[in-house]
């Protein structure tokens, strides 16, 4: 529930400054974070640039917020030691933009008992609630899925709950710390007058008629199909696994009929991107031939060619199978576009083909890698509770594997550990040892068919080039240095090093919860990225004599380590003003300017972008590349012209001057020249 | 080479905000009070 009063808002985007006292591993989940507020509310967040007010995340002890926009400059919050979870990050920032806890609203009795005798003695007040002049629920029904719900064992004095509710389903649902629930999302938005996203584009079922403003191509010799089910598979969509009658629809090209080299093209609707990145990202099915292929290409809009030229993105590489695959494309579109799935007939017999759907697509990074496991429960009885995913690389050339680990038995299985480990691989020879600041995102996917509605569990951890092993070895160095010997299932040798990661990833109750588990597979996607970049301090606006200890540090590359030692003046909990000159106090510049002193006069620097940008002593006139292409090609024009006149105007002078010359002499002939001899 | 054991990042524990913060002083375990206007 959120803090009534406008002054409380942040304006958007939230200016944030990332302290050096933050570990890797915290600051990079931040921006993880910040990426999941831009994918399902229009909260953006932007490096802090002199903004009066701003929050500044930094390391305490704890995890704490400040409630909503306090208007006192830097407004700390903190990511202390275990505090670097990604539901956690979210859960705190959610309080810094006007939220407290859903079990303080107004109407909390009315859904939870709260047991008083069972909360620890001192902390009761803990429990308390705000009336509606205070707090508002925003017209939404009261979140036992909110990730800003306490847990049903939140100051507990003994083993039991101190938090029943009403309705006994919702027992062990409250409390999750995975993503925002969708009533989380709906208050967010409300509050903040959102009616879109920064970087979601699309999403599309295929369950109604429209499929989604999807058109077939011109050009091809067949059609995609708008179906509920294939004879040869698949038997039911993606979307609703056929759980519900009649509807569950999906797109299909058949290469079951027609001749090697038959297609059919599906063109999505138009899009216009904002980032110049996105993921394109869908299920599909094959039950053609190996030689067919679904290929994905773009169509690309710009003024050269405004009936768009289509570009080769990429071949879905997954063999025919019985069951729905997980595919990702990475795009870089800057300008209008479509994505066009092209079906192909292959050379062999089929008696199925190519089936899509629950597409989503959004400007964001793709991850890198997909670990299907397909009938997770049985899969991991079967490992005795321990599955360990492929050989995969990292985009830099570390070779490693993730390792998922159920406690308990198979009769009460507990929590899913989750675990990070590098392997022999090989670049080893070439690679920098111990292996330093690459972080590894471990991500248990909900397979919810819109990505907005997700509530996917993410680990990360990374790596700390200085941490040793109990016997004093480099944790992160070469796994043949380090790890154990070990042989893959085709006989390969390799080396597998320790890992680290978490016994608490999951819990059995939320595995089997929304779309973990969907159809019985589970998909794990995996990132590893070098976060090295993130040791250095955030840049911070150019300063006045009174702007000292933040900009001290300002981009010094610090020593290698997962925790950071502060250079700024330790962490104070009491408020400071922002470290912005005092001329700039009454001087606004507009659309985002910041205002700076030089020779002691306010002026504004403008926001710059690589298309476009804003001049004039206010930042008050926006300016675009095509402006002054436009004015150099009319300057040139002009001169062009002016030089052709000045020209032809001196021709013609020069001719007529000519002209008369030659006429005087033809009357007057001049006297010729006689020579005496 | 004796094999490494896998490193618990949480200790074995599942780890709620509220438990992280246990023993701090901080209004509903995570909030932090704007000292004037809310005293």
């Amino acid at each position: 529930n959120s803090i009534i009063g406008e002054q409380y808002r942040w304006p958007i985007p939230v200016p944030y400054f990332l302290e050096d006292s933050l570990e890797i591993n915290a600051k990079a989940l931040v921006l993880e974070a910040f990426e999941r507020y831009r994918l399902k509310s229009c909260i953006d967040f932007k490096p802090w640039e002199g903004e009066t007010n701003y929050i500044s995340v930094f390391k305490d002890s704890g995890c704490y917020s400040y409630v909503g926009n306090l208007r006192r400059g830097k407004q700390q919050l903190s990511l202390g030691t275990n505090c670097d979870r990604i539901a956690t990050i979210q859960h705190e920032f959610l309080h810094a933009l006007g939220f407290w806890h859903e079990q303080s609203r107004a109407d909390r009795d009315d859904y939870v008992i709260i047991m008083w005798d069972r909360i620890l003695s001192g902390r009761e007040h803990n429990f308390n609630t705000y009336d509606d002049t205070r707090s508002s629920a925003l017209n939404v029904p009261y979140d036992y899925t909110s990730v800003m719900h306490y847990s049903k064992t939140a100051f507990q004095n003994g083993s039991e709950p101190t938090i029943v509710t009403r309705i006994p389903a919702f027992s062990d649902v409250i409390g999750q710390r995975m993503d925002f629930s969708d009533y989380d999302l709906e208050k967010l938005n409300r509050l903040y007058n959102c009616s879109s996203s920064l970087t979601f584009l699309d999403t599309c079922t295929f369950e109604y008629n429209n499929i989604c403003g999807m058109v077939q191509g011109t050009g091809d010799n067949a059609d995609w199909q708008h179906v509920l089910n294939i004879p040869n598979g698949p038997s039911s969509d993606h979307s609703n696994m056929g759980n519900c009658k009649d509807s569950g629809y999906f797109m299909h090209f058949s290469t079951a009929t027609g001749n090697t080299g038959h297609k059919a093209f599906l063109e999505s609707r138009l899009f216009y991107p904002k980032r110049g990145f996105q993921c394109l990202e869908f299920f599909y099915y094959n039950s053609g031939h190996e030689t067919d292929q679904l290929n994905i290409w773009i169509r690309e809009y710009t003024d050269a060619y405004p009936n768009g030229t289509l570009t080769f993105i990429s071949t879905v590489d997954g063999h025919p199978a019985d069951y729905w695959q997980l595919y990702h494309v990475s795009l870089n579109v800057s300008n209008k576009f479509r994505v066009v799935f092209e079906g192909v007939k292959g050379n062999g017999i089929s008696t199925g083909g190519f089936s899509i759907d629950d597409i989503n697509l959004s400007e964001t990074r793709c991850p890198h890698h997909v670990w299907h496991i397909r009938n997770f429960t049985e899969e991991s009885a079967k490992q005795n509770g321990s599955l360990y995913s492929p050989p995969l690389y990292s985009k830099d050339g570390y070779a490693f594997q993730v390792l998922i680990r159920v406690t308990g038995d198979a009769e009460k299985p507990y929590d899913l550990g989750i675990y990070f480990l590098l392997i022999s691989g090989a670049n080893d020879d070439t690679l920098q040892w111990p292996c330093s600041l690459r972080q590894a995102t471990m991500v248990l996917m909900d397979q919810n068919p819109d990505i907005r509605k997700r509530m996917s569990n993410l680990r990360s951890i990374t790596t700390d080039p200085e941490y040793k092993t109990s016997n004093d070895l480099y944790f992160w160095d070469r796994p043949d240095r380090v790890g154990t010997p070990l042989t893959f299932p085709n006989g390969t040798q390799y080396f597998r090093g320790p890992g680290l990661g978490t016994s608490a990833y999951i819990t059995h109750d939320r595995l089997h919860s929304r779309d973990f588990l969907k159809g019985g597979d589970a998909f794990i996607l995996l990132s590893v990225d070098d976060v090295t970049y993130l040791n250095s301090s955030q840049p911070t606006p150019k300063p006045t004599a009174a702007l000292t200890t933040q900009s001290s540090g300002s981009n010094t590359t610090r020593v290698p380590g997962i925790t950071t030692t502060a250079l700024i003046s330790g962490p104070s909990i009491t408020t400071v003003e922002p470290n912005v000159p005092n001329h700039c106090k009454d001087y606004e510049c507009k659309n985002d300017g910041v205002c700076t002193v030089e020779d002691e006069k306010p002026i504004c620097r403008c926001k710059v972008t690589s298309d476009w940008w804003y001049v004039g002593e206010r930042c008050e006139k926006r300016v675009s590349s095509q402006d002054t292409v436009i004015i150099a090609v009319s300057s040139s024009v002009t001169i062009f012209v002016v030089m052709l006149a000045i020209t032809l105007v001196s021709v013609y002078c020069l001719k007529k001057k000519h002209k008369k010359q030659l006429t005087r002499v033809v009357e007057n002939p001049p006297l010729e020249k006689t020579s005496a001899f | 080479v004796p094999e490494l054991k896998d490193v618990d990042v949480d200790g074995g524990k599942n780890l709620d905000i509220l438990d992280v913060n246990e023993g701090l002083d901080l209004f509903e375990g995570d909030i932090k009070f704007n000292e004037v206007s809310e005293l």
